[in-house]
């Protein structure tokens, strides 16, 4: 249904972090909350990408997508052993 | 392994890969199902302090404390959020939530990439020897992100990105997805930014070969490795009652057939099932199964669990039948029950037997372990096969390398099927996938970057590439492909198998950096979005320059022309030709190298200009160019060459496939 949740990848532009936060992870937080008050992150990435990932409905991922520094909201993949 | 080690000469040449400090600090990252660290791979003797650069650590969990790190184990780390996110808390009772190993797929990698020396290591009896991995003195840290229910991209980008903050030097991910742009792919995201730490990342080139475009982690930061054989095989024969043998492998210890011929059956005949012939669970009947032999075709289910289903209905022995998809590529397995697997030919030769004789008889001769098997190596039929399906510029996969029943280190937890009904545990298992053939190279890559420390990982990859063979060393031609039995060509084995020998000294390398793959990505025409999604970075591409794919610096060549039907930028009906620029680096003696261009296809150009490269120091830089030319051909017309460069005592060789599409 349209409230089901799903675990997106959000890759962010930190040098568009707005002044006044910290901390990047900070900044992203208040990135998520901003469409979502319940959703929590999973991770937060500092070092293979720039950004986090959590579970979010496809309005509030699509709602996320166009706030500012939002690079890209990518679903997760599965990837299986060779 | 038990064997690798001497089919790559790597016993005789241990004098070329020095056992100095350098070598012990590099550190290999394996990205898996976690490891067993009880296994004698992971002992860490001989080995001095962990390397200062490392910045992991060993972390604890269920059934897994700190102190099971030592100085080759030294970092393992879980990662299951986004696993649990999705599908919900791990079920302890069937795995560790920790680093630990439930599987085995994981230890088996890492040992293979890493693994110290284990005397008399063997699977019940076979593949007997001394068992090593390519870089026994190289670290481990090992990553846990497979799980029962699959391995999350979220997790897996978790895991990279801290191997990359632990200071790993190589990182080794036996896995894949399927292909979708690089910016949206969590393995070539996080592996540009390993790439960009002078980290060498090592993927899998998938199982789903003998398919075209069937190739995955294609991204070109990432060395893409493909699976060949070794000269080692499992005889099994089927004996028939008619007085015919056959062929076939098999892996099974325990007790024996009885010494006469037994009763065999079609599985298809002794079922109701629709898929009887397949053996799945619960689908044969006992009445018709029990004290006989049982002819089984593969698919669907697991190999072993075909076995499983002939024990349980009561049957004697299993021989198990390849279908065309499958062809003549035989897998050895330890079977639960006396077994054997046979290719189609054979298979489709003992089913007339069966629909023919109205009293089929059969037995089953197992054979130990046989080496200097030849032609070998041959390419595994399951090795995923080029073109590009991103990028048809970029070959791939990039080099072939043993992955076909390789022996390594295997968890405590499970037998050496798998199946929960295996009680048998075994300190070795033999595994076949390109999931064995990529940490090969991982380990072959830790040897190159403790010889030479300062070389990028694109140095280190060139070197294993250029210095690839396709021919049989022996004399006997190009090497085989299985799933066809002709040569095989480079989008099956990309620039051919690994020779660490000869990649130790390369003479020249195609070198990269970041900025290279920048402008990459400018070519592919990513907007500043993607760019910075993939390589975290603002970066606009210059408008003022002409980008293209065919100016990477990649070691091999792939060329995609339109074909005569028409299509962009093929010139439908008349000549095309496109210029692809290189540029080769110094890492030998000062040299004059001379070009030689083999093609068979005398309506195909490729001109190289200009013909000889002089360097006189070390790490001088010399550009070149090739143009290719052809005329419009059908669709699916494939042509391939090699461009070599030599001064005599080296060469650097470059495959060249060039494809109407």
């Amino acid at each position: 249904g349209s409230g089901a949740k799903q675990t997106y990848i959000v890759h962010m532009a930190k040098s568009e972090m707005p002044a006044g936060f910290e901390d990047h992870s900070h900044w992203y937080d208040a990135s998520l909350k901003s469409v979502s008050e319940s959703a929590e992150m999973i991770y937060v990435y500092r070092n293979a990408v720039h950004g986090f990932s959590a579970r979010l409905t496809a309005e509030e991922a699509e709602s996320l997508g166009n706030q500012p520094g939002i690079l890209s909201v990518l679903p997760e993949m599965k990837y299986e052993l060779h | 392994t038990t064997r690798t080690p001497s089919f790559l000469g790597l016993d005789k040449n241990a004098e070329f890969f020095p056992e100095s400090d350098v070598a012990t600090d590099v550190i290999v990252g394996v990205l898996d199902t976690g490891v067993w660290p009880e296994s004698k791979s992971f002992d860490d003797n001989g080995l001095g302090p962990v390397p200062s650069s490392w910045k992991g650590v060993c972390q604890t969990g269920k059934n897994f404390k700190a102190s099971d790190c030592n100085r080759k184990l030294i970092g393992a780390r879980y990662f299951c959020s986004g696993y649990e996110a999705t599908l919900g808390p791990i079920d302890e009772s069937k795995e560790s939530k920790s680093p630990r190993d439930d599987d085995g797929h994981g230890t088996h990698t890492a040992s293979t990439a890493a693994g110290s020396v284990v005397a008399g290591a063997n699977l019940l009896g076979y593949a007997p020897g001394s068992a090593r991995g390519m870089a026994t003195r190289a670290r481990l840290a090992v990553y846990k992100v497979c799980w029962m229910g699959g391995c999350f991209s979220t997790d897996i980008l978790a895991a990279m990105d801290k191997a990359i903050e632990d200071n790993v030097n190589v990182l080794s991910l036996s896995l894949g997805g399927g292909t979708s742009d690089y910016y949206r792919d969590s393995i070539a995201t996080g592996a540009f930014a390993a790439m960009e730490k002078g980290i060498l990342v090592s993927c899998s080139a998938g199982n789903a070969g003998p398919n075209q475009y069937s190739v995955s982690n294609l991204a070109p930061w990432i060395t893409t490795v493909g699976a060949g054989t070794l000269d080692r095989d499992f005889p099994a024969f089927v004996s028939l009652g008619n007085g015919k043998n056959f062929s076939g492998v098999s892996l099974f210890k325990g007790e024996a057939l009885p010494n006469k011929m037994l009763p065999f059956v079609y599985a298809g005949n002794a079922s109701n099932a629709t898929n009887g012939n397949l053996c799945l669970m619960g689908t044969l009947d006992p009445e018709k199964v029990k004290g006989k032999l049982v002819l089984c075709e593969r698919g669907i289910n697991a190999r072993v669990q075909k076995g499983s289903e002939v024990k349980a209905a009561g049957g004697a022995g299993m021989v198990l039948t390849n279908t065309a998809t499958n062809g003549e590529e035989l897998v050895a397995d330890a079977h639960l029950l006396p077994a054997t697997a046979v290719g189609k030919k054979t298979g489709d030769e003992l089913k007339t037997y069966l629909f023919s004789d109205s009293n089929p008889t059969a037995t089953i001769l197992f054979e130990g372990t046989k080496v200097g098997i030849e032609p070998s190596p041959v390419v595994a039929a399951f090795s995923s096969r080029g073109p590009n399906s991103i990028t048809p510029e970029i070959l791939k996969p990039d080099i072939i390398a043993p992955g076909v029943n390789i022996i390594a280190g295997w968890t405590g937890a499970v037998g050496p099927t798998g199946l929960s009904d295996d009680p048998r545990r075994v300190a070795f298992n033999i595994i076949s996938g390109t999931s064995m053939s990529c940490p090969h190279v991982s380990g072959l890559a830790a040897l190159l970057k403790g010889a030479h420390p300062d070389w990028s990982p694109a140095a280190i990859r060139s070197a294993l590439m250029t210095t690839a063979y396709t021919a049989y060393k022996s004399g006997g031609g190009a090497l085989v492909d299985v799933a066809t039995g002709k040569p095989s060509n480079p989008f099956d084995h990309g620039s051919g198998h690994v020779d660490p020998v000869s990649a130790l000294t390369p003479g020249l390398v195609y070198d990269m950096n970041v900025v290279d793959y920048l402008n990459f990505l400018c070519a592919l025409g990513y907007t500043p979005s993607q760019i910075n999604t993939l390589a975290r970075r603002n970066f606009t591409c210059d408008s003022t320059k002409k980008f293209s794919v065919t100016d990477l610096n990649y070691p091999s060549f792939a060329v995609s022309f339109a074909s005569q039907m028409g299509g962009a930028g093929g010139g439908g009906g008349s000549s095309s030709s496109v210029k692809y620029t290189r540029t080769l680096t110094n890492v030998g003696e000062a040299g004059t190298y001379k070009v030689s261009v083999n093609v068979p296809n005398s309506s195909v150009k490729i001109l190289v200009e200009p013909q000889t490269l002089s360097f006189s120091q070390a790490n001088e830089k010399k550009s070149y160019t090739v143009t290719f030319s052809a005329p419009a051909m059908a669709a699916d017309t494939n042509v391939f060459g090699r461009i070599e460069w030599s001064d005599g005592k080296h060469t650097v060789g470059s495959p060249v496939a060039i494809s109407w599409s």
